[in-house]
C-alpha cells in the first residue's frame, strides 16, 4: 500500500458525504446502496464513521460527470479512466467523481460495478494512494469482484489502519472473514491449487489469483481469476485444458466449470459425474490432459482415473494407485499439467517431471520453476 | 508484439498515459542527447509498478496494461 504522505488524512473520525447527482445507469436506491456499502468497507476496519447529508458541503462530495467537469482533470469518454478522487483536505479534498460515460452497474459485470469503483475512490478520499499489489482494492486497474462476497484485502487494511488505526467498536466475539493476502509466486513454500495450459500459455492458480505465463513474456502476470472469468470459482481444486473441446475446465468440490476463451460454456457448472467420475468422488486434486494418449487423468487422493473425453467413458482398470505408476509420488498430488511433451505433477512444494509414456522421472523441481523467480 | 509493431498511435497513447499517471514531463535539454530517454525511464517505472518485465520499451504486455480501465489518480506520488 501507499499513502499520499504529507499527513494527508482527515483529522477527525466523523465524516460527512453527499451524493450530488445520479447516473442514469442505475436506480437511485442502487446508487445510494453502492455508495453507502463502499464507505462501510473502510468504516469496518477503522474508527471512521460516515453520515450522509442532503444539502450543503460534505467532506466527501460525490458526483457523476463527463469529459471536462470543472476540476481541470477531464474524463476521457468510455473506458480508460473510470473515476478519480482527491486526497483529504478542505474544498475539493475528499471528493469523488465518476465518469458517466461509463456504464455502471449495481452487481453485474455487464459494466463497471459502482460499489467496487467507489470503494477504491473512497480509499483516495481517506488518504490512500495506489498500491502495486495486484490483489489490493487500491490497485489502480479495475477488476470485477462480486460485491456480495467482497472482503477488503490485507494490503488495504494495513494501509488504512496505518492512517486511522483499527475499528475500536469491533466485537471480537463476532467472527469476520479474514482479509485475503495476495500470494507471492516466489514463496518457496507455496502450494499451487492448479496448473494448466491454455492455448499456448500456462496458468497457475492460487486462492483467488492466477499467474499467466506465455513464451513471449519473461514475467508471469498476476491477476484475479475473476478478471478473466467473473463467474469462475476461486480456491479451485484442479484445472485442465481440453484439446477435444478447446475449453478450459475448472474444478471445485463436486462441480466443474467450463470456459471457451473468456466465455462461460452454457450448462456449466456440471457435477463431476458428468466427466465419468463415480458419484462417491467429492473433489479431485488435479487433472491433466495427455496429448499423446488423448486421455484425461484425474487425481483423487492416492488414486487416479483415466477418462476418454471423446468417447465419454472412463477407461477400464481405473482407478489405479498413483504410486503404482509414479513410485516417487508419496504425497498428495496438488496439480498437474503437460508442457512440450513432459508431464509435470505437483506434490506439495515440489514438481516432478515425467515422461508419461515411459513413466521415467527426469527431474524434481520447485513449484516456482515455471514462475521465473 | 515485437517493438517494430508498436504504432505511432501506440506511442502517442503511451506518452499521454505516462504524463497522466507517471509524471512524464516534456523532453528538453541535454539529457535527450545522452543516456536513457525520460520516456524510457517512465516506461520502466510503469512496468515495475505493474509487475511487468522491465524493458523500458513499449511491448505487448505494457500496451495491454495501459489500455485497461482504471482509476484516474496518478500512480506516482502526487500528494499536492
Amino acid at each position: 500500500y501507499s499513502t499520499f504522505g504529507n499527513n494527508l488524512k482527515w483529522q477527525k473520525n466523523s465524516l460527512t458525504y453527499r451524493i450530488e447527482n445520479y447516473t442514469p445507469d442505475m436506480t437511485k436506491s442502487e446508487v445510494d446502496d453502492s455508495i453507502e456499502k463502499a464507505l462501510q468497507v473502510w468504516a469496518k476496519v477503522t474508527p471512521l464513521r460516515f453520515t450522509r447529508i442532503y444539502r450543503g458541503i460534505a467532506d466527501i462530495m460525490i458526483s457523476f460527470g463527463t469529459r471536462d467537469h470543472g476540476d481541470y482533470y477531464p474524463f476521457d469518454g468510455p473506458d480508460g479512466t473510470l473515476a478519480h478522487a482527491f486526497a483529504p483536505s478542505s474544498g475539493i479534498g475528499g471528493d469523488a467523481h465518476f465518469d458517466d460515460d461509463e456504464t455502471f452497474t449495481h452487481r453485474s459485470n455487464a459494466g463497471y460495478v459502482l460499489f467496487m469503483v467507489a470503494a477504491h475512490e473512497f480509499g483516495h478520499s481517506l488518504g490512500l494512494s495506489h498500491s502495486d499489489d495486484a490483489g489490493a482494492l487500491m490497485y489502480p486497474v479495475y477488476s470485477y469482484r462480486n460485491p456480495d462476497t467482497f472482503v477488503l484485502p490485507r494490503d488495504d487494511v494495513n494501509g488504512i489502519q496505518s492512517l486511522y488505526g483499527p475499528n475500536p467498536d469491533k466485537d471480537p466475539s463476532v467472527p469476520e472473514p479474514k482479509p485475503p493476502k495476495t500470494p507471492d509466486a516466489c514463496d518457496s513454500t507455496m502450494v499451487l491449487d492448479a496448473v494448466t495450459t491454455l492455448r499456448g500459455e500456462m496458468l497457475f492458480f492460487k486462492d483467488s489469483f492466477l499467474w499467466r505465463s506465455y513464451p513471449q513474456s519473461n514475467t508471469p502476470q498476476q491477476s484475479l481469476i475473476t478478471n478473466f472469468w467473473p463467474s469462475a470459482p476461486v480456491n479451485i481444486d484442479a484445472a485442465y485444458e481440453s484439446r477435444v473441446s478447446d475449453r478450459i475446465l475448472l474444478f471445485k468440490d463436486r462441480k466443474v466449470w467450463a470456459f471457451t476463451g473468456y466465455n462461460p460454456v452454457p450448462g456449466y457448472p456440471k457435477p463431476l459425474t458428468s466427466l465419468g467420475l463415480p458419484s462417491h468422488v467429492r473433489k479431485i486434486d488435479a487433472a491433466l490432459y495427455d496429448t499423446r494418449s488423448r486421455k484425461t487423468l484425474f487425481f483423487v487422493g492416492n488414486s487416479y482415473f483415466s477418462y476418454d473425453e471423446a468417447r465419454r467413458t472412463m477407461d477400464r482398470g481405473f482407478p489405479k494407485r498413483i504410486n503404482q505408476t509414479f513410485s516417487e509420488l508419496t504425497n498428495k498430488v496438488t496439480a498437474a499439467f503437460q508442457y512440450r511433451g513432459f508431464t509435470y505433477i505437483y506434490s506439495g512444494p515440489y514438481m516432478y517431471e515425467y515422461n508419461l509414456k515411459t513413466r521415467r522421472l527426469y527431474r524434481v523441481l520447485r513449484n516456482s520453476y515455471f514462475l521465473r523467480c | 508484439m515485437p517493438i517494430s509493431q508498436v504504432t505511432e498511435q501506440d506511442e502517442n497513447f503511451a506518452e499521454s498515459y505516462l504524463k497522466k499517471f507517471f509524471n512524464l514531463t516534456e523532453e528538453s535539454g541535454p539529457t535527450v542527447r545522452r543516456g536513457i530517454s525520460p520516456m524510457s525511464k517512465k516506461v520502466s517505472e510503469m512496468q515495475r509498478f505493474f509487475g511487468l518485465q522491465i524493458t523500458g520499451m513499449l511491448d505487448a504486455d505494457t500496451m495491454a496494461m495501459m489500455k485497461k480501465p482504471r482509476c484516474g489518480v496518478p500512480d506516482a506520488q502526487t500528494a499536492h
